[in-house]
Order: C-alpha cells, then structure tokens, then sequence
C-alpha cells in the first residue's frame, strides 16, 4: 500500500484541497483509497460532506483507543473511503502529550486495520504537532504544497528538518516526494519566479541519500479555479462537480503525475 | 489613541496584509501609526522590508522584559512606525504560559510607552493562543478579515467567543468593529453567496450591547488582486508598489470606512 501524508505547517495552501482530490482521482483511475482526516478543523470530512456528532466515531476516538479505524471509516464514493475527523481532536494534542510512543499511535492502528488499500493519503493541519508528527510516522511518502506567493519558502527548512527528524528517530521508510504548487496564478510574473525558486532550492538542496534524496517540484501545477472553492460546498471533489473544469484537469493530471513517480525504485 | 488588532486563527485570510496596508493607508491619510508584529513568522516585518537578526530588538524583547517598546520600534514609512517580530517569539508561548496576567504584558508594555500615535495596528498569528490574546487585551478594537470561502463562518463562532471571553475577563473596552472580506473573487457566485451568509451571520448575532453589539460586515471589498502579493517581495506596502491598483484602491476605501466607523459614537 502506497501511503501519503500532505503537510505544510502554514495555513491556507492547499492541503485539504489537494488531499480530498487527489485521492478523488485515483479511485477514479481504479484504485482503492483511503483518506485519513488527522485535521481537528475536519475540512477534509467536510469538503466530503461527512459530519460526525459523536467524536468517538472518528479518528480521535481510534487514537485515544475506543475504536478501530474499521469501525469510523466510510464510504464517500466509488472505491473510496473516508477516516473522519471531529473538532474534539484538537484535545489530542494535549491527551496524547505524555504517551509512551505518542508519534506511532496513527501507525500502530492503521498497522492492526485487515482491510486493503493502493493508496492511503492523510491530510494535516497546519502544524507540525503531534498530529502532523502522527501522520509522518505512519506514511512512506510526503507531498507538500506550497502556495507560490512571497514567504513560499519561508518556513520550508524548518517543515524539511522535521521530516529529516522523522525519518532519523522513528520512520526510515519516510520519504519527500515533491513539492505542487497550488493555487498557481497562471501567466503572472510571481507565480513563475516562485516557482523557478523553489525548482532550484530543490536543486541545491538535492541530498545523495536521505529523505528528500528524490523531492523534486512536481510539474503539474494546480491552478486557481473558483470551482475547487465551490466544490466543498456541495460536499463533493472537484470530478463529481465540475469534471470538464482546469481545477478537474490539474487533480487528474497530478494524480498521473504521482503514479508514475511512485512507480519509480 | 485608536487601537486595532488583526485577527483569525484561520491562515492565509490576509491579516497580514490587511495590518500593513491599513497602517500605510492610514500613515498617507496624516495619521501616525504604530504597526506591531504579534506573529513569530514575522510576516509583517518582511513585508516591510525588516528582518531582525538579534531576537532582543524585536517584540520579544520587549515581552520578556529586555527592552522597552521604544527602543525596537523603527521608522517604516513616512507617520509609519513598526515594532518588528521574530520568530524567537515562539519560544514565548510557552515561556509565559505560567506568568501571572500573562494576557496583560503587552498591554502594559504599550501603556509605559510614552510615544504618541493616532493609531496602532497589531497583526496576529493564525492562533488564539497567548500572543493573540495578548493582542486583544492590549486594544479596543478588533477587525477580522475573512476569505468568503465555504468554511468562513466555520470556526467564527469560536473566534467571537475568545473576544467575549477577553471582554469580560481581561478587556471591557474590547469591541469586535466588523469583519472584511478579502481575496475577494469579485463576480464569483461564491464570494457573494458567502458575503450574504456573513452579512446574515451578524444580523443574527447582533447583541444590544456587549463586544459584538456594533460588528458588521465592512462594505469594502478587498479584491483578489496578485499586486498584493507581489508588494511585499519589495518590501513595500501597496501604495508604494502599485498606487493606481485594485488593491491600492480597496485598502485605501477600507481605511477611509475604518476612520468614518471609528469616529460614530
Ligand atoms: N486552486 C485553487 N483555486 C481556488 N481556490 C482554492 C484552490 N485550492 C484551494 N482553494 C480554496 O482555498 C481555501 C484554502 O484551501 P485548503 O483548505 O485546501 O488549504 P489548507 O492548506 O488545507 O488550509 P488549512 O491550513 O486551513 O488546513 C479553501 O477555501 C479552498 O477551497
Ligand atoms: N487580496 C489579495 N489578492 C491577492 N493575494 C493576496 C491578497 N491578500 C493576501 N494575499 C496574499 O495571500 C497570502 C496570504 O495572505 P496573508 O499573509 O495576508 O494572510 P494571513 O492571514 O496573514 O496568513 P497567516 O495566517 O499565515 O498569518 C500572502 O502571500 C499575500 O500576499
Ligand atoms: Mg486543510
Ligand atoms: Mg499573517
């Protein structure tokens, strides 16, 4: 099983975005997903249309240990699943504080959970807490998202040494895959500078081993499009609600684009 | 002595941009402003061109008690002064987490500054932890940006409770002024169902007296307009990058609002 945390510790950027459509496209493309809400905010479930009222029924009650991922997982669309998540997580952070093993808990259920999948993908808040810490201990691969305005790399080394940290104490198998740019103001100046400085950040940054050993700018760019906006309010991903839309393009497109890189050695 | 905070725990509304653009807007208009950069990642200060290299000449200095206000703040602008961050200042969430009326040391910081401004701005971080409330103890008024978006009104409720909540315990004075929609997609369907759903919201919640009694939805628009994002790469505010923009032209009609709002009774 393929399995992809969507991080970045600033707000606003893309994150649920590209998490709830991107795992849209591959269930479409055949496979079978799941989508892990590890966001107190639960923008993912949401954007899905799922609401929980009893906090035990998401993933907070599968980390504090009241439930199975099986039990509050649930159908949202064709070969596609949904972990849920409830404002009560946010109290996580603290609960979870003093565990032994606080980071592993995530990995731990989704380890003991029978059920198959080709690809997991979970979408974070806009931290690098315990939360965050949870979903990058429990995947192989990272994507980040990144907003292609001014301060777009401010902040980037900080999100780099903690997956560099992870991977070093507690998940070897953690790897940087990319960065996409989202929210991409075609055709302006800013919007292509950006992206040429995060092209050659990553250039110079390149390490021979390690997690970012193979990180790269992908080259699907996500373009502004309203209808990505509109789309959560109608509980659907962008293909149910505007599939002949640039925002539907650029989904399917990336999602493309990542099959083949993670079909790379 | 008017003071305003800027705040939402949602990222990327456009607070930052909203406190720089007021503040210039208003140092144009003759008055003199005070900004001050509440938030770690420094963004205002970027904004403007600051970057502070010794974390003591920053509000961080100035909250633990090694400097005074007047000794960091630096001329930014024509009437337009900064007290620049830095992001030491995360450290201090925790370091006065167990201060006695930790909430009041801006405050009282502020009121030992014998300087006189018209206004001062103070830009938060996109939480509502110890920075922002100190921000909101240490003012009267408070602006929140909005991006009309479908989770807007997500999450106000607990936003407008933190404001009661100061209100009542910290802050009599505190008054919510009103909320401006920014990155506004001006023609979009869903800018303008979600400004009716804000408009709607606090005609509704509309208290006969207490924090909220006055708030309304500001009717200046801040529009998506990419010479916003651009300006702070120069370390200008828009008036000095792009005068004759949309975005120069909403900030400057948003200000002149502010002032009309501020001077009724
Ligand atoms: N390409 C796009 N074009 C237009 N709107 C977009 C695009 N991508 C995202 N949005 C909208 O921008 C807002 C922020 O996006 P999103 O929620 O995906 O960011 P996020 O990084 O998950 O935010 P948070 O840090 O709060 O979790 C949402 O209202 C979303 O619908
Ligand atoms: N009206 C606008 N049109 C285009 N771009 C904008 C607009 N307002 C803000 N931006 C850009 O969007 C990004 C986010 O805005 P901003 O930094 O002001 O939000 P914020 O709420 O302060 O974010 P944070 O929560 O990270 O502090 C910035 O790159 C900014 O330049
Ligand atoms: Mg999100
Ligand atoms: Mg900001």
């Amino acid at each position: 099983m393929r399995s992809i945390a969507i991080i970045n510790q600033k707000g606003g950027v893309g994150k649920t975005t590209t998490a709830v459509n991107l795992a849209a496209a591959l269930a479409d493309a055949g496979q079978r997903v799941c989508l892990v809400d590890m966001d107190p905010q639960a923008h993912a479930s949401l954007h899905l249309g799922v609401s929980i009222s009893e906090s035990a029924d998401s993933v907070y009650g599968v980390l504090t240990g009241r439930r199975d991922v099986g039990d509050v997982r649930q159908v949202v669309g064709e070969r596609f699943w949904l972990v849920p998540s409830h404002l009560d997580l946010a109290a996580a952070e603290l609960e979870l504080a003093s565990e032994v093993g606080r980071e592993k808990i995530l990995s731990d259920c989704i380890a003991r959970d029978s059920e198959n999948f080709d690809t997991l993908i979970v979408d974070c808040p806009p931290s690098l807490g315990i939360l965050t810490l949870n979903a990058l201990t429990a995947v192989h691969e990272v994507l980040l998202p990144l907003q292609p305005h001014f301060l777009a790399l401010h902040g980037l080394s900080k999100l780099l040494q903690t997956v560099q940290l992870v991977s070093d104490r507690l998940n070897p198998d953690l790897e940087l895959i990319g960065v996409v740019l989202c929210m991409f103001d075609a055709g302006t100046r800013l919007a292509n500078e950006v992206a040429k400085d995060v092209s050659e950040f990553f250039t110079e940054h390149q390490q021979s081993r390690g997690p970012w050993a193979r990180a790269d700018l992908f080259s699907t760019r996500i373009r502004r499009n309203i209808r990505l906006a509109e789309a959560p309010s109608f509980g659907q991903s962008i293909f149910q609600y505007a599939p002949d839309s640039n925002g539907a393009e650029d989904y399917r497109r990336l999602s493309g684009e990542l099959v083949a890189r993670m079909e790379r050695p």
